[in-house]
């Protein structure tokens, strides 16, 4: 049965797409899983962060959104064996629009991945900064909802609205959906709000909260300029450590269910 | 003539809203200059970050985006004397999608702006992590567009694209729109990403890179826990010392044209 988990946050900047390439690479390259990686952001950060050249792409993910395309047409592979990729490029900027008027637009992507021919062990799904279209197309499709979450006050401020957002597309569209959890990133632990943030965050949603947090690590924002995900950078720093330490937390609890 | 300022760039985190708040705050309490600060963000961090409770406001910009009402009854006041808020609640989160069918819904804003009696020297507005319609009728209604530039290579990526939507605006909606600038944002001269994005800016948008960097400084993202701007909440910090200086280069740069 494959996971199928929507990296989530309105918050704009807090390590959505460091978290779905350093996840899903690690589960690929490390832990030999067979994963696909949708880029369902027009910023299309995850294509590029993983080395694609978004200017050759003929097609993307917004050509299987509108139905053009299967999927299995558009999915390209990695410098990872079991890693494949779904590219985003500007093109999807205009899928927002262009759903609102379609007749079941919050569904497109679920019918799309349903039709796929290959199967994986996991399907990640980096997604914009907003509760718009894209996002709620990629809840729909999901079995889980991963939510990184900057140890900061703004973030902090946006995360009762997300988890409305969830109940809503739970009650609504897909009942099977449920929380992977809430996975803190760019922790200093130098500061106060770090230690603030990451009290409050256990208080208030004590089961939800993955015990590995990743540390700010300049490593993991050269990464991307270098088109490769951090264990292939540079596997002895601490980002490289943490997201693999995460990727095996997140294997062992989605396991368990 | 008054001068409206988007603050905008689809990239997530990168300090608009920092920038805003830092900004506003100080062109009218420093620099003694009448300011409307818009949230056009349905994450509503800039209402937040000037202590405004969202849960006591019955109405926000998107009532007067839709045209129930008119934004001087909705116009608030602030801890500083000449420094007004036009807040945003959860509500607006629906504008994007209520608006594509309506007539001429790129120039909700600009037509409320035109209707409002107070007037200002300077409009503020702050955009959220799109080019989506909250923020093309924010660029409809203003004569400058400032672009925070966080120093990592994501951000630097997102730049053409915004820039492309800058041309598109200019020439169908709004051919008074200028770029302000490119302010570049959490700069850690520590390390050498920050040192090549800030030669790879200058090198490619010459005329358009304020002297003002705004350097990384923990300060910053404490302020709006306690909801007041930088200036107030500490002022001997480098933020506050930054913000104050960019806010007299930007007065400046505007008052020449
Ligand atoms: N742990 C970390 N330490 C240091 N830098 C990080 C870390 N995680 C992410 N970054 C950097 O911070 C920036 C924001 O991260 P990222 O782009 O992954 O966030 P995002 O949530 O996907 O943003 P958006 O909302 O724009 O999609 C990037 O430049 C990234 O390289
Ligand atoms: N110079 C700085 N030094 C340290 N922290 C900063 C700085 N500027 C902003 N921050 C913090 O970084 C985070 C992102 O900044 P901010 O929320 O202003 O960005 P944004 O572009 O408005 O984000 P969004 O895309 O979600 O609207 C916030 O937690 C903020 O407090
Ligand atoms: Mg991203
Ligand atoms: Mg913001």
């Amino acid at each position: 049965m494959t996971k199928i988990i929507s990296v989530v946050n309105q918050k704009g900047g807090v390590g959505k797409t460091t978290t779905s390439i350093s996840v899903a690479a690690s589960l690929a390259d490390q832990l030999h899983k067979r994963v696909l990686i949708v880029d369902l952001d027009p910023q299309g950060n995850t294509s590029s962060g993983l080395g694609v050249d978004k200017s050759q792409q003929e097609f993307c993910v917004y050509n299987a959104l509108i139905g053009e395309v299967e999927l299995d047409d558009i999915i390209i592979s990695s410098q990872i064996d079991s890693l494949d990729i779904l590219p985003a490029t500007i093109q999807l900027a205009g899928a927002e629009i262009e759903l609102v008027g379609e007749l079941n637009r919050e569904n497109k992507l679920k019918r799309a991945i349903t039709k796929m021919k290959k199967s994986y062990d996991y399907i990640i799904i980096d997604c914009p900064p907003s509760l718009g279209l894209l996002t709620i197309n990629a809840l729909s499709a999901s079995t889980h909802i991963l939510i990184p979450l900057q140890c900061e006050y703004f973030a902090l401020e946006g995360l009762s609205q997300l988890l409305n957002t969830f109940t809503l597309i739970k009650g609504d569209l897909n009942p099977d959906l449920n929380i992977a959890g809430i996975l803190l990133t760019m922790a200093d632990n130098r500061t106060n709000l770090t230690t603030q943030i990451v009290e409050e965050v256990n208080e208030h949603f004590p089961h939800h909260v993955f015990e590995t947090i990743i540390s700010r690590n300049v490593r993991l924002s050269e990464s991307p300029s270098h088109g490769v995900p951090i264990h292939i950078y540079d596997p002895k720093s601490s980002g490289a450590k943490s997201y693999f330490q995460f990727s095996k937390e997140l294997d062992q609890c989605l396991q368990k269910e």
